[in-house]
């Protein structure tokens, strides 16, 4: 479950006071497939950073699995995120001196400590999931943009965590390799309760999904509950 | 005018080697609004990063504009780039220690050593014509995915090259600020028979073009003219 109380976030640079969030309220429950959407600029990778505890917010308050993480310091919500959430970047944000099969396992080896063999066959599973079982050997700038985007949504995926935060995960996707991830979410939901949000411009997310949030200019503007699976 | 005649591509790395173009053949002629479109991984960027002298084919020839780029140098190549084409790379590469105003001006000083009051007009225009004016003072860090993308086609289309790349560019953009750029691109082709050569996966923009080639895999698999403008 998470709710949004108030949710304000400013960014404070020397030039100017950015509102990227003017107070939000939500409430998503578990086993959500839910996104939001809205125009370039909006604040939905500021929302997902906030429910990611990737930052703090300015006012308000988060409640993500019944804590209050806007109240958690640094390292508290690093330990917080690396047990509770999947985290899929708009940029990918791979490890560049790690291959894809590294990168897919960090999760495993940093937050879970998981036996090596167990480890392996998870990974290979995912990879092969996504794509990309034969590029497991190459590192990150040895791929293309779309293959560095299914590394990212395997290692989100591989510690099976109750909430995945997923940013724009299908821009650089072909149809087939979309309708694939998006496939093995659903799956993902089906089976296990796993909350996904989304941020996305992409219709072919949208058209899946149960309930659609619209940010137009740092607020929540509307809610929507639609047809997806 | 751009042709491709046996037009190949191989990354050698310790592991592998990746043929990612297998003798690509094609004309483009002047004043075209082309799309190549494919898998993830299919070879899109290769190609566009060959035609953009950002790289060098393993075999086969490539004519850009009459000259057979295919054998230029780096330095050459590079000069050939700054005075001929705009590129709109797929992860933006915004120089992040330049403001977006910066950026865009870059290539103006860089290449075109144009006077400052000429440069700063272009400038304000083109970041007004993708919806960043009031965004101008920000560092890349500070920008939203979709604005940074915004801030690298405006760098593109600055000096008003005879040939653009554009990489995926509309991939984190929401449909208004998309089809801005889509109608942006089109004026130029209309007033100035600037060439457009896209990479995507984006609905939106294949319906917009001329022609349609599809790679699989690193072979030209389909050439398709469309209703587009
Ligand atoms: N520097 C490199 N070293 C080794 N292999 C590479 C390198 N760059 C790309 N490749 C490989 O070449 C193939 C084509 O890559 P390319 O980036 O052209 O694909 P693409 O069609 O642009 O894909 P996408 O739609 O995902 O951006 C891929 O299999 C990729 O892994
Ligand atoms: N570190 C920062 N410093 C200052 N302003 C910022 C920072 N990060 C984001 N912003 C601003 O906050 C606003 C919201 O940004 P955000 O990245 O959340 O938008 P978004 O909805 O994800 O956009 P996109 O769809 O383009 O990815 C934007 O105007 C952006 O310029
Ligand atoms: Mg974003
Ligand atoms: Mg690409």
């Amino acid at each position: 479950l998470i709710v949004a109380q108030n949710l304000t976030k400013i960014y404070n640079t020397e030039e100017v006071e950015v509102h990227a969030l003017r107070g939000v309220d939500f409430t998503i429950e578990e086993g959500s497939f839910a996104s939001f959407v809205g125009p370039s600029g909006s604040g939905k990778t500021t929302l997902l950073n906030l429910i990611g505890c990737l930052d703090k917010p300015t006012g308000g308050r988060l409640l993500v699995e019944g804590s209050d993480i806007s109240s958690l310091g640094r390292k508290e919500g690093a330990r917080f995120r690396g047990q509770n959430i999947g985290y899929i970047f708009q940029n990918f944000n791979l490890i560049p001196v790690l291959t894809a099969f590294e990168n897919v396992e960090y999760p495993l080896v940093m937050v879970q400590n998981r036996p090596v063999s167990e480890r392996q066959d998870r990974v290979a599973g995912l990879l092969a999931a996504v794509g990309m079982a034969d590029q497991k050997g190459k590192f990150p700038d040895q791929l293309s943009g779309g293959q560095k985007q299914r590394v990212a949504i395997a290692r989100a995926l591989v510690t099976n965590p109750k909430l995945v935060l997923a940013d724009e995960p299908t821009a650089n996707l072909d149809h087939d390799a979309a309708y694939g991830i998006i496939r093995l979410m659903e799956k993902m939901k089906d089976d296990l309760r796993t909350t996904f949000i989304f941020s996305t411009h992409d219709t072919r997310i949208i058209g899946e999904v149960e309930i659609v949030y619209t940010l137009e200019d740092g607020r929540l503007t509307g809610q929507q509950i639609s047809g997806g699976k």
